[in-house]
């Protein structure tokens, strides 16, 4: 039990340092973590990785964890979701080394977003209203109503195999003519994207939901993430699709999904843990 | 090494003697020192992320308790020293021979590890276990 006076009284600095003897100190500590140097996140980035989910890992495997980061933390991102970490995440954080959760860098335009956007640069080609493919960037590529999605797992941790994968959205509740309506959901890993027609989808997972659930839906992408840490190249990103009880897509929104809006810590993210394939030996300094 | 047949009886009394030597030199060496030297155990040190200056980065903790061993491991150890066996016997042989055998080290027995959470330079967000960070226990080797 450590109380917090030792904490000022034994620091290991106990004059000021000169910067040189800081900077030394900083490239030491930073190798023992295993960085080449100390990161440098975005002031401000709009979407930060899930913070409060992993801070909920973090508290939940380190038992001395200081009550005060918490509590400090929890207070930054007042009002969020409270990311339950299912018994499931537990058993897979027991198992991890590392555990990583990426930010979606798509732009997060859904298909309904893009058609509007596009529809004042110029007229989408003949065919079914329902079919327009619009050309851009990769994220652009997307159906009215669906909902694209892409992480870089291309940085991650050297000599660490992935053990699982989680894609998690938040679903908020949503008041419902009649409450029962029930939505599905689904997720596609895009297999290829052919400049002129629709994108090879492979389905992964798929959720029913009530119009009145709210929390994370979580859709494990294990073996898809493990593609996409072997072949980049292979990773096109994800393709989520909302049905209604009848069979008609509909906008994401619609079911209460965030799908890039909202809440800082409601963003949907991906969350991957990975364990130490060979141990990693420091270099001499 | 075992000493010859003849003179057997004559060593073992010498080598008493030296031992009983010993034991007053250890008493009389702590009373004159006035400070008898501290014998092994933990003492406190912190390691603060803070400090740095990293916590624009270091989500949590701000820094970690990550202690160090110091202290003599000096005959006759004690029992709550964690002495092993072998340190027991270095102990002992560095006072008949203080110039040939060192006396033991004092260092961790056990370590445990620690968890960071912080943001990677895409803002990604990372957790990491780290073995071996904090001194939980130290003794004589």
């Amino acid at each position: 039990n450590f109380s917090v006076d030792n904490e000022v009284g034994s620091s290991f600095i106990h004059r000021r340092l000169r910067s040189q003897e800081r900077r030394e100190i900083q490239r030491e500590i930073l190798s023992i973590l295993g960085l080449p140097h100390r990161p440098r996140p975005h002031a401000h980035a709009k979407h930060t990785a899930a913070p409060t989910f992993m801070l909920d890992l973090y508290n939940t495997v380190s038992t001395e964890a200081e009550p005060r980061a918490y509590s400090r933390y929890r207070a930054v991102l007042e009002g969020q979701a409270s990311a339950a970490v299912s018994p499931q995440d537990s058993r897979f954080l027991d198992d991890a080394d590392t555990v990583m959760s990426f930010v979606n860098l798509a732009s997060g335009a859904s298909g309904e977003d893009v058609r509007m956007i596009l529809s004042d640069i110029h007229k989408p080609s003949a065919g079914s209203p329902d079919d327009v493919i619009v050309d851009g960037d990769r994220d652009l590529l997307v159906q009215p109503h669906t909902q694209a999605f892409w992480f870089d797992v291309s940085r991650i941790p050297e000599g660490e195999a992935i053990t699982a994968a989680e894609f998690r959205i938040y679903k908020d509740f949503i008041q419902e003519r009649d409450g029962n309506e029930t939505f599905r959901v689904s997720v596609y890993q895009v297999l290829q994207e052919p400049p002129d027609s629709e994108a090879a989808l492979l389905l992964l997972d798929q959720r029913d939901v009530w119009a009145s659930d709210d929390g994370w839906l979580v859709f494990d992408l294990t073996a898809t993430s493990t593609l996409w840490q072997l072949s980049p190249e292979q990773n096109l990103g994800l393709h989520l699709v909302l049905e209604d009880r009848n069979g008609h897509k509909r906008n994401p929104r619609r079911a209460g999904l965030l799908t890039g809006s909202g809440p800082k810590d409601k963003q949907p993210f991906l969350v991957v843990f990975f364990k130490v394939k060979a141990v990693r030996f420091r270099g001499a300094r | 090494s075992a000493p010859a047949q003849k003179g057997r009886q004559s060593n073992r009394s010498k080598q008493q003697k030296a031992v009983q030597e010993a034991l007053k030199a250890a008493e009389a060496g702590s009373d004159t020192l006035g400070l008898s030297k501290e014998g092994c155990k933990k003492h406190e040190l912190y390691v603060s992320f803070k400090e740095l200056g990293w916590q624009d980065w270091i989500i949590a903790p701000e820094g970690y308790a990550a202690y160090y061993c110091e202290g003599e491991c000096a005959f006759p150890l004690n029992s709550d020293m964690n002495a092993t066996n072998h340190a027991i016997v270095q102990t002992l042989v560095h006072f008949i021979n203080p110039e040939t055998v060192p006396q033991p080290c004092c260092a961790p027995t056990q370590l445990n590890g620690i968890s960071v959470l912080y943001f990677d330079d895409s803002s990604n967000v990372i957790l990491k276990k780290y073995r071996n960070m904090v001194v939980r226990a130290c003794g004589c080797h």
